[in-house]
Parts: structure tokens; sequence; C-alpha cells
């Protein structure tokens, strides 16, 4: 474990409970696009299924749960709370989400470490995160003013996956041997999609004015 | 890279 890492997780973690606030706090889950959230809840579930036959730490048991569980929790408020669910704007969050599972399952099992059935779902929940993020963004610019928390719950997950890039140079030049290019490429390609999201918001905050994507 | 690698990262 390096400071990059942790720090990446500890942001990670800092996303969802800023998500949790804020529907919690207004509740209202206007802005936050249900399909992404869904598209995580995949992703968690088919990467941590070492959770199952393997322990390596009790942080790492503790991450795993607390990711599901939340994003669980997220999605639980938006389709069943009886005053947030009315908040969801089903019209604007249209995303067809097969367009990227579909070609992200297709890769992960053609491009692979192991075609196991463990091994391919871990691989199909690394692309799927790349870009899981787009009906949320996709979201954003259709909504005209972003409420703030939204866009501090993007910009943490934007900063997560940054910290995590740092964490994969890090270990490049420590740990000899250590090569993880699935992860390193899905990663890269997730942190860029981001790139034009931390210009718009960097702006909106040195001008302190609400956050707006152009669409 | 393989089969049993350690996935210490989330």
């Amino acid at each position: 474990m390096n400071i990059f890492r942790f720090a990446g997780d500890m942001t990670h973690l800092l996303s969802i409970i800023v998500l949790l606030l804020k529907i919690n706090a207004t509740k209202s889950c206007a802005g936050v696009s249900l399909k992404t959230q869904e598209l995580y809840l995949l992703v968690f579930v088919t990467r941590y299924l070492d959770l199952l036959y393997s322990y390596i730490s009790l942080y790492n048991t503790f991450m795993k749960l607390f990711f599901i569980c939340s994003s669980g929790c997220v999605i639980w408020y938006i389709r069943e709370h009886k005053t947030v669910s009315q908040t969801y704007d089903s019209a604007q969050d249209t995303f067809r989400v097969l367009f990227l599972a579909c070609p992200c399952m297709i890769l992960a099992l053609t491009v692979n470490h192991d075609f196991t059935v463990t091994e391919v779902l871990w691989t199909f929940s690394i692309y799927l995160e790349a870009v899981a993020i787009l009906p949320q963004l996709v979201l954003l610019q259709r909504t005209k003013n972003v409420d703030t928390l939204t866009g501090n719950y993007v910009f943490l997950l934007g900063g997560y996956r940054a910290l995590y890039l740092l964490n994969w140079i890090y270990r490049i030049l420590t740990e000899p041997g250590y090569r993880q290019w699935i992860v390193w490429i899905s990663g890269t390609i997730q942190t860029a999609i981001y790139c034009d999201f931390f210009y718009y918001y960097i702006k909106s905050w040195r001008n302190n004015e609400r956050l707006s994507l152009p669409s | 890279a393989g089969r049993g690698r350690v996935k210490d990262e989330l």
C-alpha cells in the first residue's frame, strides 16, 4: 500500500459519502444518473467476487463491502425512497448502458489475463468502470445548473482515478516486475474521460460561478 | 500476470 493508492481509496470513499449526504440532506437526486450508479454496482459485484474465496486484508474486505453496500444504498434511494424517487429525472437519464456493457464484455472475453469466469468478470469490471461515468456526464450536460454536491461527487470520482494513476507509476518505479497493462490502459482512458469535466469544474470554481457543462 | 495474481488493488 502506498500513499497514492490510500489517498485514492479515501477519495473514492469520500465521493460516495458526498453523494449519500447530498441525497439524504436534500432528499433529492436531481442531476444524479441512476444508470451510472447501476453500472458502478455491476462493476463492484463483478470485481469483488474474490470476497467469496480469498482474503487479502481487513481493509481490503471492508472497503469492498462498503463499495457494494453504499452503491446499492444509492440505487435504493433513487428507485424506492418515496421522496427521493420523485426527483429522479428518468426522461433525461437515457444513456443506452447496453452500448457500454456489451462491448466491455466482448472485450473482456477476448483481452484478459486468464480465460476463467472470475478473471473474465474481473476484466469486464475494469473495462466497465472506465466508461461507467458517461451516463452521469451526459446527464450533467443536459441538466443545465449542476448542484455543487453533484459536481463535487464527480470531481472526487475523477480524483480517485487520477490518484490511482500516480499509484501505478509509483509501483512501476518501486516494484520490479509489477505489470498490469489492462488496468493501466483502462484507468488512463477512464481518467482522460474526466479531463474536460475537470476543466469546466476548475474554471467554474475559479470564476466562482455555477458549474454548467456545454452540451 | 496470469492465474493467481494477487489483486490487492480495489
